[in-house]
């Protein structure tokens, strides 16, 4: 059987917040070294890639493999019910048809407890190779959704060029053109603001905004998102959680002119 | 601007 308890229900909420609009259903793999989960957007141009592992959660008991059939929706309707600081507690049976949701508060003694209904969801999983990225910038998260959305006011589509000199977001629209450019930048008294870039190779990458901003989404997860290039590969977006948790977004670039 | 490729072209399926 699985349990697992988070502290804070806010996680599970801003995970699911985050992905429920590129992922409807999916399946949350749990085993003993945590929940994971690899869904596809319905275009198959983004993958989204989950991992809370089990240091995560406490305490944390896994018995066999799980895999939970969720519908976000109808996930994101029973995790509306629990405070950003309840106590949540997952549950489920071996060979579950649904799976249990715990609520606690902290400050009283109220205990909320829901039953979701699963699904089988035949899942395609996809192999990510390990790569050595030409560039990986680290930069706050709400600078990264800023820029995704003040681009994508003029643009379908944002061409990222890495180099010596900085990062450049740059865009081309019917009413004119637009461009970001961050070079490192240390903050040490909020190092939250801090842009950090690492390159081995100049860069150059065009990505549809309408899939960057929807991965902005979750930005309440950090306050830091890593954005990792090379060319003619997935563009990767991590938002790091606590205890090598993380959620990460990939994304095919566009190709030609 | 581009077309846009799947990531399935990127990532092979397991």
């Amino acid at each position: 059987m699985l349990e697992a308890k988070l502290d804070q229900a806010s996680i599970l909420k801003k995970v699911v917040d985050a992905i429920k609009d590129l992922v409807q259903d999916c399946n949350f793999d749990c085993n003993d070294s945590g929940i994971a989960l690899q869904a596809m957007d319905n275009s198959h141009v983004a993958l989204v890639s989950m991992a809370l592992k089990a240091e995560s959660f406490q305490p944390y008991r896994c018995d066999r493999n799980i895999a939970l059939g969720l519908n976000l929706t109808s996930l994101t309707k029973v995790l509306r019910a629990a405070q950003n600081e309840d106590m949540l507690t997952l549950r489920a049976e071996d060979a579950p048809d649904s799976l249990n949701l715990v609520f606690e508060s902290k400050a009283d003694d109220r205990i909320s407890e829901y039953d979701l209904k699963l699904m089988d969801i035949d899942q395609e999983h996809l192999g990510i190779p390990e790569t050595e990225y030409a560039a990986t910038i680290t930069l706050p998260s709400s600078e990264f959704r800023r820029i995704c959305t003040d681009l994508m006011a003029l643009s379908e589509s944002v061409t990222i060029d890495a180099s010596k000199d900085g990062v450049k977001f740059s865009c081309t629209g019917d009413i004119g053109n637009g461009a970001v450019t961050l070079r490192s930048h240390t903050n040490v008294d909020k190092p939250e603001l801090n842009v950090d870039i690492e390159l081995s190779e100049p860069v150059s990458l065009t990505f549809s905004l309408k899939y960057l901003v929807n991965f902005c989404k979750a930005s309440a997860l950090s306050h830091q998102v890593k954005i990792c290039l090379s060319n003619e590969v997935p563009l990767l977006v991590e938002y790091a959680l606590e205890n090598q948790s993380h959620l990460r977004f990939y994304l095919a670039p566009k190709i030609g002119d | 601007k581009g077309s846009q490729g799947s990531i399935m072209s990127f990532f092979s399926k397991k």
